[in-house]
């Protein structure tokens, strides 16, 4: 099913970008 | 200019990679480093994300009739889950040292390696669907190769009906993938060798009619009809050749262009 995975990327996608958005909050104190 | 060739890899990664390229800043400027928070959960997160992603390579692979794709993927899946673990080994060196400078190297590297590995791994993907595409406009080439040699209304009519399918197909899979381009001259030229398949279609066909019509009345005129039905077979080949050469490029580059 192509769509499947477009839709696991998105998902890490979003959840590398939270991961990165939790290490520069800290960072950006 | 878009770092992505299309909009669906782009609206994942771009935001990644904007977050990646930020947090390397920051880490740059900020060497001495503050305490990092406990990252287990948005680590555990990417994990399990990866864990999902790879399951669905693995499948995609598996069912795959594509041999560049079952070659290309592994090395891609395999990049992503080796940037998951580095995270995963950062996160818990950060739970003894929330200090720790090697463990912040190693989310820089991790955070990298996802984007790069997912990067990598979707562009495999594209470039498979890209292939199948090809794929249909080198079935009509096929037939527009035996155009010349159709020389009564019944191969005509057979022709067509195996002729019609394919370019209809070409033209439905091609239409949408021009709309899913993030370089407008590329999306430019298929809109534009498309439009003209679709012209030349019909008038190739009459320009077979006619030349089946005069051949079979034994009048004059047959090699100019020949030589008219070519010259159409030729342009539409032509136009799709160039729609096959772009449909490949995954870069734009203005000089190249100008």
């Amino acid at each position: 099913d192509a769509g499947e995975m477009v839709r696991q990327a998105r998902v890490l996608g979003q959840a590398t970008a939270q991961l990165i958005q939790a290490i520069k909050g800290e960072a950006d104190k | 200019m878009p770092v992505f060739h299309t909009k669906t890899i782009e609206g994942i990664l771009e935001p990644v990679a904007q977050q990646v390229s930020r947090l390397v800043i920051l880490h740059e400027e900020a060497e001495d480093g503050n305490a990092m928070p406990d990252l287990e959960r948005p680590v555990q997160a990417v994990s399990c994300a990866v864990a999902n992603l790879v399951k669905v390579g693995k499948e995609t692979i598996n069912s795959s009739d594509d041999p560049i794709l079952k070659q290309d993927m592994p090395a891609a899946l395999y990049r992503v889950e080796g940037a998951s673990k580095l995270l995963e080994e950062a996160s818990g060196m950060l739970k003894v040292d929330p200090y720790s400078g090697p463990a912040r190297k190693k989310l820089i590297e991790g955070s990298r390696g996802i984007l790069q590995g997912t990067s990598s791994l979707l562009l495999c993907f594209d470039e498979s669907e890209v292939r199948k595409i090809i794929r249909e406009c080198k079935k009509v080439l096929d037939y527009l190769a035996v155009a010349e040699v159709i020389e009564t209304m019944e191969d005509l009519v057979q022709f067509l009906k195996d002729l019609s399918p394919c370019l209809s197909k070409v033209s439905r899979e091609v239409g949408s993938r021009e709309k899913e381009l993030t370089h407008q001259v590329h999306r430019e030229i298929l809109v534009r060798c498309l439009d003209q398949v679709k012209t030349l279609a019909p008038i190739l066909i009459c320009s077979m009619k006619i030349f089946i019509h005069i051949i079979s009345q034994g009048g004059k005129g047959a090699e100019e009809a020949a030589e008219n039905r070519n010259y159409l077979t030729s342009r539409m080949t032509d136009e799709l050749h160039e729609i096959i050469r772009v449909l490949q490029l995954t870069t734009y580059d203005e000089d190249e262009w100008d």
